[in-house]
């Protein structure tokens, strides 16, 4: 179970 | 001008089947130091990236910086065109609109030659920082993506809990449960099929089966897998190539 977490927050855009 | 010829088209073969199926639309970063790749899959979860170094081709050139925009399920369809053993080439002019893939068979004199129409794909380029990570395993490729095949039968997730030097797999569904557990392992004769563990805060995270099976496309790259992970934090999957990498981040699950 549980929600899948996403990528968004972990890495900077250049 | 872009000219990167691969002594076996196998690799890139593989390359690409190790991500045509999470990604589609990805830019191909042509400098003189190689070939970078970087996209995100639609669902923002799992993260490739790619380098193909120079030192993986037999011969390589880049006088300028060349970006390819390429439909991977395209090129897919265009490499499997050459057999494993043949010479791959690939060629791009400064500003392309098209790359051309020419393949040279060893033992005949026969060329092939495909050309790819190029896309403009206007994808974000993200800053991927060296991370501390709570413990990183080492283990043969073949393995880990036996265990992500066994236990994706059972559920969609998969539980990775690593305590002291012990990594325990496991997934629970409605049929019941299954683990797996492996130790840190040294084989002198061929080791590859060592495993290594080391430790610096146990770990207890969950990861979707359905992107762990999209990882486990790249087991022909490599030997071996290295995975790194840390609490709250994506985990890195890397599968190094001859000269390079294919690295997968992908962002855990969380508890409600």
């Amino acid at each position: 179970g549980g929600v899948q977490g996403r990528l968004d927050g972990f890495f900077s855009v250049i | 001008m872009l000219e990167g010829k691969f002594d076996e088209a196998s690799l890139l073969k593989k390359i690409i089947d190790a991500i045509k199926d999470c990604v589609q639309l990805c830019n191909f970063n042509c400098t003189e130091k190689g070939i970078t790749l970087q996209a995100v899959d639609d669902s923002r979860v799992l993260l490739v990236s790619l380098l193909i170094g120079e030192e993986a081709f037999t011969d390589y050139r880049c006088d300028r910086n060349i970006t390819l925009g390429v439909d991977l399920s395209s090129f897919s369809k265009m490499i499997k065109c050459g057999n494993n053993e043949d010479f791959l080439t690939l060629i791009a002019e400064d500003s392309p609109d098209t790359v051309l893939v020419v393949f040279e068979d060893k033992n005949r004199e026969r060329i092939s030659e495909y050309s790819l129409k190029l896309m403009d794909i206007d994808n974000e380029f993200l800053k991927i920082d060296d991370m501390d990570y709570d413990s990183v395993i080492t283990m043969p490729a073949g393995e880990f993506a036996k265990i992500v095949r066994d236990l994706k039968n059972l559920s969609e997730s998969l539980g990775i809990l690593v305590t002291k030097d012990t990594v325990k797999f496991l997934s629970e569904g409605d049929i019941g449960s299954g683990s797996v557990v492996v130790k840190p392992f040294t084989d002198l004769e061929k080791p590859e099929n060592s495993v290594k563990v080391s430790l610096k805060k146990p770990v207890n995270l969950t990861f979707g089966l359905k992107y762990l099976s999209d990882i486990i496309k790249a087991t022909n790259l490599a030997e071996s897998v290295t995975i790194k992970i840390a609490d709250k934090v994506p985990a890195l999957f890397e599968y190094k190539l001859p000269s390079g990498y294919l690295r997968f981040y992908l962002a855990p699950k969380f508890d409600e």
